[in-house]
Protein backbone atom coordinates (compact mmCIF):
# COMPACT_ATOMS: atom_id res chain seq x y z
CA UNK A 1 0.00 0.00 0.00
CA UNK A 2 1.31 3.68 -0.26
CA UNK A 3 1.10 3.98 3.25
CA UNK A 4 3.03 1.61 5.62
CA UNK A 5 0.24 -0.83 6.59
CA UNK A 6 -0.84 -0.62 9.89
CA UNK A 7 -0.15 -3.31 12.38
CA UNK A 8 -2.52 -6.47 12.73
CA UNK A 9 -5.03 -5.79 15.53
CA UNK A 10 -3.66 -7.00 18.89
CA UNK A 11 -5.97 -8.46 21.73
CA UNK A 12 -6.66 -6.10 24.64
CA UNK A 13 -8.78 -6.61 27.49
CA UNK A 14 -11.35 -4.32 29.37
CA UNK A 15 -9.32 -2.71 32.49
CA UNK A 16 -12.07 -0.26 33.45
CA UNK A 17 -14.67 1.99 32.28
CA UNK A 18 -14.31 5.67 33.71
CA UNK A 19 -15.53 8.83 33.35
CA UNK A 20 -14.74 12.16 34.81
CA UNK A 21 -17.30 13.23 37.83
CA UNK A 22 -16.19 17.13 36.94
CA UNK A 23 -16.82 16.77 33.12
CA UNK A 24 -20.23 15.53 33.79
CA UNK A 25 -21.22 18.12 35.99
CA UNK A 26 -20.04 20.43 33.11
CA UNK A 27 -22.01 18.47 30.63
CA UNK A 28 -25.42 18.74 32.60
CA UNK A 29 -24.61 22.15 33.33
CA UNK A 30 -23.90 23.71 29.66
CA UNK A 31 -25.72 20.82 27.71
CA UNK A 32 -28.65 19.28 30.14
CA UNK A 33 -31.02 20.80 32.83
CA UNK A 34 -33.16 23.52 31.63
CA UNK A 35 -31.26 24.68 28.73
CA UNK A 36 -34.03 24.86 25.81
CA UNK A 37 -32.25 24.49 22.75
CA UNK A 38 -31.74 20.40 21.36
CA UNK A 39 -28.51 19.59 21.97
CA UNK A 40 -27.46 16.53 19.62
CA UNK A 41 -24.53 14.72 19.56
CA UNK A 42 -22.29 11.91 17.40
CA UNK A 43 -21.69 9.40 19.73
CA UNK A 44 -19.09 6.65 19.49
CA UNK A 45 -21.86 3.53 20.44
CA UNK A 46 -24.00 1.62 18.38
CA UNK A 47 -25.62 3.86 15.84
CA UNK A 48 -28.48 5.82 16.47
CA UNK A 49 -32.15 4.64 16.44
CA UNK A 50 -33.94 5.70 13.12
CA UNK A 51 -36.31 7.91 15.20
CA UNK A 52 -34.96 11.35 15.24
CA UNK A 53 -36.69 12.35 17.93
CA UNK A 54 -35.05 9.81 20.49
CA UNK A 55 -31.83 10.82 19.85
CA UNK A 56 -32.43 14.65 20.99
CA UNK A 57 -31.85 16.61 23.54
CA UNK A 58 -30.56 15.60 27.36
CA UNK A 59 -32.69 12.47 27.65
CA UNK A 60 -31.06 10.68 24.83
CA UNK A 61 -30.23 7.34 26.76
CA UNK A 62 -27.59 5.01 26.33
CA UNK A 63 -25.91 6.98 23.46
CA UNK A 64 -26.01 10.48 25.41
CA UNK A 65 -25.26 8.51 28.52
CA UNK A 66 -21.88 6.60 27.00
CA UNK A 67 -20.74 9.96 26.01
CA UNK A 68 -18.53 10.83 28.66
CA UNK A 69 -17.05 7.60 29.56
CA UNK A 70 -14.01 6.40 28.69
CA UNK A 71 -12.71 2.57 28.50
CA UNK A 72 -9.29 1.63 29.78
CA UNK A 73 -7.55 -1.48 28.21
CA UNK A 74 -4.43 -3.29 28.71
CA UNK A 75 -2.67 -5.19 25.12
CA UNK A 76 -2.39 -8.62 25.75
CA UNK A 77 0.41 -9.24 23.69
CA UNK A 78 2.86 -5.90 23.29
CA UNK A 79 5.68 -6.83 21.42
CA UNK A 80 9.19 -5.88 23.17
CA UNK A 81 10.11 -4.21 19.73
CA UNK A 82 7.24 -1.91 20.07
CA UNK A 83 8.15 -1.10 23.46
CA UNK A 84 11.37 -0.50 22.90
CA UNK A 85 12.44 3.17 21.77
CA UNK A 86 9.22 4.64 21.87
CA UNK A 87 9.10 8.22 23.74
CA UNK A 88 6.57 8.73 26.76
CA UNK A 89 3.90 10.37 25.87
CA UNK A 90 3.45 13.59 28.20
CA UNK A 91 -0.20 14.86 29.49
CA UNK A 92 -0.39 18.55 29.82
CA UNK A 93 -3.35 20.12 32.30
CA UNK A 94 -5.86 21.36 29.99
CA UNK A 95 -6.33 24.36 32.19
CA UNK A 96 -2.93 25.59 31.61
CA UNK A 97 -3.89 26.29 28.02
CA UNK A 98 -5.89 29.33 27.10
CA UNK A 99 -8.32 29.65 24.50
CA UNK A 100 -7.28 29.98 21.35
CA UNK A 101 -4.87 27.80 21.87
CA UNK A 102 -3.74 25.97 18.84
CA UNK A 103 -4.75 21.71 19.13
CA UNK A 104 -4.25 19.19 16.77
CA UNK A 105 -6.17 15.88 16.69
CA UNK A 106 -4.93 12.47 15.65
CA UNK A 107 -7.64 10.02 15.23
CA UNK A 108 -9.36 7.48 12.62
CA UNK A 109 -12.63 8.75 10.74
CA UNK A 110 -15.01 5.83 10.91
CA UNK A 111 -13.17 3.81 13.43
CA UNK A 112 -11.82 0.38 12.26
CA UNK A 113 -13.05 0.97 8.75
CA UNK A 114 -9.87 1.20 6.56
CA UNK A 115 -6.83 1.57 8.68
CA UNK A 116 -4.59 1.91 6.17
CA UNK A 117 -6.48 5.06 4.80
CA UNK A 118 -7.90 6.28 7.63
CA UNK A 119 -5.78 5.53 10.52
CA UNK A 120 -4.31 8.39 12.47
CA UNK A 121 -5.56 11.19 10.53
CA UNK A 122 -4.96 14.60 11.81
CA UNK A 123 -7.56 18.14 11.81
CA UNK A 124 -6.30 21.55 13.40
CA UNK A 125 -8.36 23.68 15.59
CA UNK A 126 -7.95 25.60 18.45
CA UNK A 127 -9.34 25.37 22.12
CA UNK A 128 -12.55 26.95 21.77
CA UNK A 129 -14.04 26.90 25.04
CA UNK A 130 -13.87 25.29 28.20
CA UNK A 131 -16.22 24.69 31.34
CA UNK A 132 -13.74 22.78 33.61
CA UNK A 133 -12.33 19.43 31.82
CA UNK A 134 -15.24 19.89 29.36
CA UNK A 135 -13.32 21.26 26.19
CA UNK A 136 -14.72 22.40 22.54
CA UNK A 137 -12.21 22.91 19.96
CA UNK A 138 -13.42 23.85 16.36
CA UNK A 139 -10.79 21.10 15.01
CA UNK A 140 -13.10 19.06 11.91
CA UNK A 141 -13.49 15.48 13.18
CA UNK A 142 -15.46 13.00 12.30
CA UNK A 143 -18.05 9.74 13.46
CA UNK A 144 -15.41 7.37 14.85
CA UNK A 145 -12.58 9.63 15.87
CA UNK A 146 -14.35 9.32 19.66
CA UNK A 147 -11.44 8.66 22.07
CA UNK A 148 -9.11 10.34 19.76
CA UNK A 149 -6.38 12.12 20.89
CA UNK A 150 -5.79 16.09 20.82
CA UNK A 151 -2.13 17.31 21.37
CA UNK A 152 -0.72 20.50 22.02
CA UNK A 153 1.54 22.19 19.91
CA UNK A 154 4.11 20.78 22.17
CA UNK A 155 3.17 17.28 21.77
CA UNK A 156 1.31 16.72 24.87
CA UNK A 157 -1.64 14.97 25.24
CA UNK A 158 -4.39 18.13 25.96
CA UNK A 159 -7.84 15.80 25.66
CA UNK A 160 -9.80 13.26 24.60
CA UNK A 161 -12.73 13.73 22.25
CA UNK A 162 -15.96 12.86 23.69
CA UNK A 163 -18.04 13.68 20.95
CA UNK A 164 -16.82 14.77 17.50
CA UNK A 165 -19.84 16.72 16.40
CA UNK A 166 -22.53 18.66 18.02
CA UNK A 167 -26.18 19.98 16.78
CA UNK A 168 -28.28 22.96 18.31
CA UNK A 169 -31.14 23.34 17.28
CA UNK A 170 -30.68 21.05 14.14
CA UNK A 171 -27.93 23.53 13.40
CA UNK A 172 -24.30 21.81 13.11
CA UNK A 173 -21.99 24.20 15.91
CA UNK A 174 -19.32 22.82 13.98
CA UNK A 175 -17.55 22.13 17.14
CA UNK A 176 -16.34 18.92 18.74
CA UNK A 177 -16.99 17.88 22.40
CA UNK A 178 -13.64 17.06 23.96
CA UNK A 179 -12.95 15.36 27.53
CA UNK A 180 -9.58 16.71 29.27
CA UNK A 181 -6.93 14.23 29.77
CA UNK A 182 -5.58 14.76 32.94
CA UNK A 183 -9.00 15.06 34.53
CA UNK A 184 -9.59 11.92 32.96
CA UNK A 185 -6.20 9.89 33.53
CA UNK A 186 -6.87 11.15 37.41
CA UNK A 187 -10.51 9.65 37.30
CA UNK A 188 -8.59 6.92 35.82
CA UNK A 189 -6.12 6.24 38.32
CA UNK A 190 -8.45 6.52 41.17
CA UNK A 191 -10.77 4.16 40.16
CA UNK A 192 -7.85 1.59 39.83
CA UNK A 193 -6.73 1.67 43.12
CA UNK A 194 -10.62 0.95 43.84
CA UNK A 195 -9.99 -2.25 42.36
CA UNK A 196 -7.02 -3.36 43.54
CA UNK A 197 -4.81 -2.75 39.92
CA UNK A 198 -2.36 -0.76 42.00
CA UNK A 199 0.69 -0.84 39.01
CA UNK A 200 -1.47 0.57 36.49
CA UNK A 201 -2.40 3.03 38.59
CA UNK A 202 0.73 3.98 39.24
CA UNK A 203 1.49 3.60 35.38
CA UNK A 204 -1.46 6.25 35.00
CA UNK A 205 -0.25 8.78 37.37
CA UNK A 206 2.84 9.22 36.46
CA UNK A 207 1.86 10.40 33.30
CA UNK A 208 -0.05 13.02 35.25
CA UNK A 209 2.15 16.94 34.87
CA UNK A 210 2.87 17.31 38.86
CA UNK A 211 0.22 20.01 38.86
CA UNK A 212 -2.63 18.22 37.57
CA UNK A 213 -1.69 15.07 40.36
CA UNK A 214 -2.58 17.90 43.15
CA UNK A 215 -5.54 19.99 43.08
CA UNK A 216 -6.94 21.36 39.93
CA UNK A 217 -6.83 24.96 41.56
CA UNK A 218 -3.37 25.45 40.56
CA UNK A 219 -4.25 24.85 37.00
CA UNK A 220 -7.38 27.26 36.92
CA UNK A 221 -5.23 30.22 38.56
CA UNK A 222 -2.34 29.71 35.75
CA UNK A 223 -5.77 29.62 32.62
CA UNK A 224 -6.25 32.99 34.11
CA UNK A 225 -2.88 34.25 33.86
CA UNK A 226 -2.26 33.37 30.81
CA UNK A 227 -5.55 34.81 29.35
CA UNK A 228 -4.81 37.89 31.01
CA UNK A 229 -4.69 40.37 28.27
CA UNK A 230 -5.69 37.98 25.41
CA UNK A 231 -7.23 39.77 22.81
CA UNK A 232 -11.00 37.79 23.09
CA UNK A 233 -11.33 39.32 26.57
CA UNK A 234 -12.46 42.15 24.64
CA UNK A 235 -15.76 40.44 23.86
CA UNK A 236 -18.67 41.16 25.75
CA UNK A 237 -22.28 39.66 25.90
CA UNK A 238 -24.95 41.96 25.20
CA UNK A 239 -28.90 42.11 26.46
CA UNK A 240 -31.20 43.48 25.50
CA UNK A 241 -34.59 42.77 26.51
CA UNK A 242 -35.11 38.77 26.09
CA UNK A 243 -32.44 38.92 23.21
CA UNK A 244 -28.92 38.53 23.92
CA UNK A 245 -26.12 38.55 21.12
CA UNK A 246 -22.38 39.30 21.54
CA UNK A 247 -19.94 42.32 21.48
CA UNK A 248 -16.82 44.06 21.17
CA UNK A 249 -15.30 46.49 23.94
CA UNK A 250 -13.55 49.55 21.55
CA UNK A 251 -13.43 51.66 25.18
CA UNK A 252 -14.07 51.91 28.73
CA UNK A 253 -17.33 52.72 27.73
CA UNK A 254 -18.12 51.66 24.04
CA UNK A 255 -19.20 48.82 22.87
CA UNK A 256 -20.14 48.18 19.55
CA UNK A 257 -22.42 45.25 18.41
CA UNK A 258 -25.24 44.16 15.89
CA UNK A 259 -28.58 46.24 15.19
CA UNK A 260 -30.38 43.14 15.43
CA UNK A 261 -28.85 42.30 18.78
CA UNK A 262 -29.87 45.62 20.16
CA UNK A 263 -31.84 47.35 17.46
CA UNK A 264 -33.50 50.61 19.43
CA UNK A 265 -31.66 53.45 20.12
CA UNK A 266 -32.21 54.99 23.26
CA UNK A 267 -33.02 51.04 24.51
CA UNK A 268 -31.24 50.01 27.53
CA UNK A 269 -28.74 47.06 27.72
CA UNK A 270 -26.47 44.85 29.76
CA UNK A 271 -23.31 44.37 28.75
CA UNK A 272 -21.29 41.37 30.71
CA UNK A 273 -17.42 41.53 30.05
CA UNK A 274 -15.72 37.67 29.61
CA UNK A 275 -13.80 38.53 32.45
CA UNK A 276 -15.25 37.96 35.94
CA UNK A 277 -15.79 41.67 35.93
CA UNK A 278 -19.61 42.88 37.43
CA UNK A 279 -22.30 43.33 34.33
CA UNK A 280 -22.32 46.87 33.32
CA UNK A 281 -25.63 48.66 31.87
CA UNK A 282 -25.82 50.71 28.62
CA UNK A 283 -27.83 52.89 26.53
CA UNK A 284 -28.41 52.40 22.91
CA UNK A 285 -26.82 55.73 21.30
CA UNK A 286 -27.21 54.39 17.63
CA UNK A 287 -28.53 51.43 15.41
CA UNK A 288 -28.78 51.66 11.78
CA UNK A 289 -32.23 51.34 10.50
CA UNK A 290 -33.77 48.09 9.38
CA UNK A 291 -32.91 49.21 5.59
CA UNK A 292 -29.33 50.28 6.06
CA UNK A 293 -27.04 46.60 4.92
CA UNK A 294 -24.82 47.47 7.84
CA UNK A 295 -26.42 45.84 10.78
CA UNK A 296 -24.45 47.96 13.45
CA UNK A 297 -25.80 48.88 16.98
CA UNK A 298 -23.38 51.27 19.79
CA UNK A 299 -23.66 51.09 22.73
CA UNK A 300 -22.90 53.72 25.65
CA UNK A 301 -22.21 52.53 28.87
CA UNK A 302 -22.94 54.17 32.25
CA UNK A 303 -19.52 52.81 33.81
CA UNK A 304 -15.88 51.97 32.36
CA UNK A 305 -15.11 48.74 31.86
CA UNK A 306 -12.32 47.24 33.60
CA UNK A 307 -9.50 45.59 32.92
CA UNK A 308 -10.09 44.78 29.09
CA UNK A 309 -7.22 44.68 26.34
CA UNK A 310 -9.49 47.22 24.17
CA UNK A 311 -8.38 46.21 21.09
CA UNK A 312 -6.39 47.60 18.37
CA UNK A 313 -7.67 48.50 14.69
CA UNK A 314 -6.53 46.15 11.70
CA UNK A 315 -5.30 48.71 8.56
CA UNK A 316 -5.11 45.93 5.94
CA UNK A 317 -7.46 43.20 5.35
CA UNK A 318 -5.65 40.32 3.49
CA UNK A 319 -7.53 37.81 2.08
CA UNK A 320 -6.34 34.10 3.52
CA UNK A 321 -4.89 35.47 6.69
CA UNK A 322 -5.40 33.63 9.86
CA UNK A 323 -8.08 35.17 11.79
CA UNK A 324 -10.28 33.98 14.68
CA UNK A 325 -13.93 35.19 15.51
CA UNK A 326 -14.58 35.28 19.03
CA UNK A 327 -18.46 35.44 20.57
CA UNK A 328 -20.72 33.92 22.69
CA UNK A 329 -22.97 31.93 20.58
CA UNK A 330 -22.89 28.51 21.25
CA UNK A 331 -23.66 28.43 25.25
CA UNK A 332 -24.41 32.45 26.27
CA UNK A 333 -23.55 33.12 29.75
CA UNK A 334 -23.08 29.25 30.74
CA UNK A 335 -19.88 29.25 29.45
CA UNK A 336 -17.82 32.67 28.29
CA UNK A 337 -17.50 33.41 24.87
CA UNK A 338 -15.64 31.01 21.85
CA UNK A 339 -13.04 31.26 20.27
CA UNK A 340 -13.12 29.81 16.27
CA UNK A 341 -10.47 29.97 14.05
CA UNK A 342 -10.21 29.66 9.91
CA UNK A 343 -8.93 32.24 7.49
CA UNK A 344 -10.42 35.08 6.33
CA UNK A 345 -12.00 33.74 2.98
CA UNK A 346 -13.10 36.68 0.82
CA UNK A 347 -12.53 40.36 1.18
CA UNK A 348 -15.25 42.21 -1.10
CA UNK A 349 -14.62 45.48 -2.06
CA UNK A 350 -16.36 47.99 -3.48
CA UNK A 351 -14.71 51.31 -5.42
CA UNK A 352 -11.18 49.76 -3.98
CA UNK A 353 -12.54 49.74 0.18
CA UNK A 354 -13.56 47.09 2.11
CA UNK A 355 -17.40 46.52 2.68
CA UNK A 356 -17.37 42.73 3.30
CA UNK A 357 -15.54 40.00 5.03
CA UNK A 358 -16.38 36.71 5.00
CA UNK A 359 -14.28 34.42 7.05
CA UNK A 360 -14.10 29.82 7.71
CA UNK A 361 -14.38 30.62 11.40
CA UNK A 362 -16.87 28.23 13.06
CA UNK A 363 -19.77 31.28 13.49
CA UNK A 364 -23.13 30.07 15.24
CA UNK A 365 -26.34 32.11 16.63
CA UNK A 366 -25.32 34.87 19.49
CA UNK A 367 -22.30 35.17 18.42
CA UNK A 368 -23.65 38.55 16.18
CA UNK A 369 -21.82 41.48 17.23
CA UNK A 370 -18.58 39.53 17.91
CA UNK A 371 -15.31 40.42 17.08
CA UNK A 372 -13.23 39.31 14.26
CA UNK A 373 -9.42 39.27 15.26
CA UNK A 374 -6.13 38.67 13.01
CA UNK A 375 -3.63 36.16 14.58
CA UNK A 376 -1.97 39.69 16.01
CA UNK A 377 -4.89 40.69 17.66
CA UNK A 378 -5.79 43.48 16.09
CA UNK A 379 -9.83 43.66 14.92
CA UNK A 380 -10.89 43.19 10.99
CA UNK A 381 -14.57 43.65 12.28
CA UNK A 382 -18.26 42.64 13.57
CA UNK A 383 -19.77 39.19 12.80
CA UNK A 384 -23.27 40.39 11.91
CA UNK A 385 -24.69 36.49 10.27
CA UNK A 386 -24.00 33.20 8.83
CA UNK A 387 -25.12 31.50 6.08
CA UNK A 388 -28.44 29.88 5.31
CA UNK A 389 -29.72 28.06 2.32
CA UNK A 390 -33.29 28.72 2.51
CA UNK A 391 -34.41 26.16 0.04
CA UNK A 392 -32.77 23.46 2.02
CA UNK A 393 -32.83 25.27 5.52
CA UNK A 394 -28.98 23.70 6.17
CA UNK A 395 -27.20 26.31 8.16
CA UNK A 396 -23.45 26.84 7.37
CA UNK A 397 -21.72 27.87 9.98
CA UNK A 398 -18.39 28.21 8.07
CA UNK A 399 -19.46 30.48 5.90
CA UNK A 400 -20.00 33.80 7.72
CA UNK A 401 -19.89 37.62 6.73
CA UNK A 402 -18.30 40.68 8.96
CA UNK A 403 -18.57 44.56 8.09
CA UNK A 404 -14.94 45.56 8.20
CA UNK A 405 -14.10 48.20 11.04
CA UNK A 406 -12.72 50.27 7.83
CA UNK A 407 -16.01 50.86 7.16
CA UNK A 408 -17.14 52.02 10.55
CA UNK A 409 -13.60 53.72 12.32
CA UNK A 410 -13.84 57.31 10.78
CA UNK A 411 -17.23 57.54 12.16
CA UNK A 412 -16.44 55.74 15.20
CA UNK A 413 -13.72 57.90 16.02
CA UNK A 414 -15.72 61.69 15.26
CA UNK A 415 -18.26 59.58 18.11
CA UNK A 416 -15.45 58.96 20.66
CA UNK A 417 -14.09 62.48 20.20
CA UNK A 418 -17.00 64.72 19.79
CA UNK A 419 -20.21 62.18 20.67
CA UNK A 420 -21.15 63.19 17.41
CA UNK A 421 -24.15 61.05 15.49
CA UNK A 422 -24.00 62.43 12.65
CA UNK A 423 -21.43 60.09 11.19
CA UNK A 424 -22.90 57.12 12.11
CA UNK A 425 -25.69 58.19 10.40
CA UNK A 426 -24.08 57.98 7.40
CA UNK A 427 -23.95 53.99 7.57
CA UNK A 428 -27.52 54.35 6.86
CA UNK A 429 -27.33 55.35 3.50
CA UNK A 430 -24.41 53.28 2.13
CA UNK A 431 -24.20 53.38 -2.14
CA UNK A 432 -25.99 51.17 -4.21
CA UNK A 433 -23.46 48.89 -4.69
CA UNK A 434 -22.74 48.24 -1.34
CA UNK A 435 -26.37 47.27 -0.57
CA UNK A 436 -26.14 44.74 -3.54
CA UNK A 437 -22.86 42.94 -2.15
CA UNK A 438 -24.82 42.47 1.07
CA UNK A 439 -28.00 41.30 -0.83
CA UNK A 440 -25.69 38.78 -2.02
CA UNK A 441 -27.16 39.94 -5.68
CA UNK A 442 -23.80 41.25 -7.26
CA UNK A 443 -23.43 40.15 -10.60
CA UNK A 444 -20.17 40.77 -12.56
CA UNK A 445 -19.62 43.83 -14.13
CA UNK A 446 -19.19 42.36 -17.41
CA UNK A 447 -20.82 38.77 -17.85
CA UNK A 448 -18.03 36.33 -18.49
CA UNK A 449 -17.23 35.56 -22.11
CA UNK A 450 -16.83 32.06 -22.98
CA UNK A 451 -13.41 30.78 -24.03
CA UNK A 452 -14.37 27.91 -26.23
CA UNK B 1 1.28 21.34 8.35
CA UNK B 2 4.44 23.92 9.05
CA UNK B 3 7.44 23.14 11.63
CA UNK B 4 5.64 24.24 14.55
CA UNK B 5 3.12 20.78 14.42
CA UNK B 6 6.29 18.74 14.08
CA UNK B 7 5.78 17.64 17.91
CA UNK B 8 2.10 17.10 17.70
CA UNK B 9 2.16 15.24 14.82
CA UNK B 10 4.60 13.16 16.21
CA UNK B 11 3.10 12.37 19.56
CA UNK B 12 -0.24 12.06 17.62
CA UNK B 13 1.23 9.30 15.26
CA UNK B 14 2.52 7.17 18.22
CA UNK B 15 -0.04 7.55 20.39
CA UNK B 16 -3.04 7.01 18.10
CA UNK B 17 -4.80 3.67 17.53
CA UNK B 18 -8.05 2.22 16.37
CA UNK B 19 -10.35 0.14 19.00
CA UNK B 20 -12.70 -2.10 17.89
CA UNK B 21 -15.21 -4.23 20.35
CA UNK B 22 -17.49 -7.28 19.37
CA UNK B 23 -19.13 -10.57 20.89
CA UNK B 24 -17.47 -13.61 20.10
CA UNK B 25 -20.66 -15.25 21.00
CA UNK B 26 -22.70 -17.69 18.80
CA UNK B 27 -24.80 -14.70 17.51
CA UNK B 28 -21.52 -12.39 16.87
CA UNK B 29 -22.05 -8.61 17.70
CA UNK B 30 -20.37 -5.83 16.51
CA UNK B 31 -17.85 -4.85 15.51
CA UNK B 32 -18.13 -1.27 16.98
CA UNK B 33 -14.98 0.79 16.87
CA UNK B 34 -13.43 3.92 17.94
CA UNK B 35 -9.84 5.70 17.83
CA UNK B 36 -8.25 5.35 21.23
CA UNK B 37 -4.16 6.44 22.61
CA UNK B 38 -1.90 4.30 23.58
CA UNK B 39 -0.74 5.62 26.70
CA UNK B 40 1.79 3.90 27.60
CA UNK B 41 3.41 1.14 25.83
CA UNK B 42 5.77 -0.20 28.46
CA UNK B 43 2.21 -1.07 30.33
CA UNK B 44 0.43 -1.81 26.94
CA UNK B 45 -2.30 0.67 28.51
CA UNK B 46 -5.12 1.99 26.33
CA UNK B 47 -7.62 4.36 26.20
CA UNK B 48 -10.47 4.94 23.81
CA UNK B 49 -13.98 5.61 24.11
CA UNK B 50 -16.70 3.77 26.41
CA UNK B 51 -19.44 3.72 23.98
CA UNK B 52 -17.98 0.81 22.20
CA UNK B 53 -18.36 -1.55 24.93
CA UNK B 54 -21.92 0.04 25.92
CA UNK B 55 -23.66 -2.57 23.76
CA UNK B 56 -22.05 -5.44 25.78
CA UNK B 57 -22.87 -4.14 29.61
CA UNK B 58 -24.68 -7.02 31.47
CA UNK B 59 -26.45 -4.51 32.78
CA UNK B 60 -27.26 -2.54 29.60
CA UNK B 61 -26.12 0.52 28.09
CA UNK B 62 -28.27 2.29 30.57
CA UNK B 63 -25.24 1.42 33.23
CA UNK B 64 -23.56 4.07 31.97
CA UNK B 65 -25.90 6.80 34.24
CA UNK B 66 -25.09 10.08 33.00
CA UNK B 67 -26.90 11.81 36.13
CA UNK B 68 -24.85 10.66 39.70
CA UNK B 69 -24.14 7.09 39.15
CA UNK B 70 -20.84 5.47 39.91
CA UNK B 71 -17.58 7.12 38.16
CA UNK B 72 -16.35 3.52 37.05
CA UNK B 73 -17.17 0.34 36.31
CA UNK B 74 -14.88 -2.65 36.67
CA UNK B 75 -14.16 -5.23 33.91
CA UNK B 76 -16.78 -7.62 34.87
CA UNK B 77 -19.61 -5.42 34.34
CA UNK B 78 -19.24 -6.42 30.51
CA UNK B 79 -20.00 -9.94 28.97
CA UNK B 80 -17.40 -12.54 28.78
CA UNK B 81 -17.49 -12.32 25.01
CA UNK B 82 -16.50 -9.28 24.54
CA UNK B 83 -13.15 -9.18 22.18
CA UNK B 84 -10.95 -5.79 22.26
CA UNK B 85 -8.94 -5.29 19.40
CA UNK B 86 -6.31 -2.51 19.08
CA UNK B 87 -4.71 -1.58 15.99
CA UNK B 88 -2.06 0.98 15.39
CA UNK B 89 0.69 2.04 13.11
CA UNK B 90 4.10 2.67 12.17
CA UNK B 91 4.22 6.11 12.20
CA UNK B 92 5.21 8.39 8.90
CA UNK B 93 8.38 9.63 10.20
CA UNK B 94 12.12 8.55 8.59
CA UNK B 95 12.26 5.26 9.67
CA UNK B 96 8.17 4.78 7.99
CA UNK B 97 9.12 6.34 4.95
CA UNK B 98 11.93 3.96 4.32
CA UNK B 99 9.96 0.98 4.67
CA UNK B 100 7.89 2.59 1.60
CA UNK B 101 10.71 2.57 -0.80
CA UNK B 102 10.27 0.84 -3.97
CA UNK B 103 6.30 -0.25 -3.12
CA UNK B 104 3.80 2.50 -5.18
CA UNK B 105 0.77 0.64 -6.17
CA UNK B 106 -2.97 1.57 -5.46
CA UNK B 107 -3.86 1.17 -2.27
CA UNK B 108 -6.56 -1.56 -2.09
CA UNK B 109 -10.15 -0.47 0.04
Amino acid sequence: SAQPAPRSPACARLLLLACCPAFRASFARLFGGDVPEQWRFAGGGPEPPEDEASTSGADEGPLLAALGWFALLRLEDCTVKEVMGSPRLSVVPAASLPKGAPLLTCGSPFGAFCPDIFLNSLSRGVLSNAAGPLLLTDARCLPGTEGAGVFSTHGALVALVAAPLCWRAREWVGLSLLCAADALLRSAALALRRLGLQAEAKELAALLPRQARDTSAGPQRAQVLQEHGAAWLAAVLVECGSVWGSGVALAPRLVLTCRHVAPRENKRVLVRPATKSPPVWGEVVFATQDTSPYDVAVVKLEESLKGIPFPVLASYFHEGEDVCVVGFGAFGQACGPSVTSGILSAVVEVNEAPVMLQTTCAVHGGSSGGPLFTSSGELLGIITSNTRDNSTGATYPHLNFSIPMAVLQPALSQYRCTGELLPLRELDRPSEQVRVVWRLQRVPAQPHQSKL
Amino acid sequence: MGRRWGPAMAAGERAGCVVSARGAGAEAEGPWSCSGVLLNRRAGLVLCHGGIVAPFLRAGPGALQPGTGPSFLGPDSCRDDLRLYVQWGPGRGPRARAELRGALCTPPC
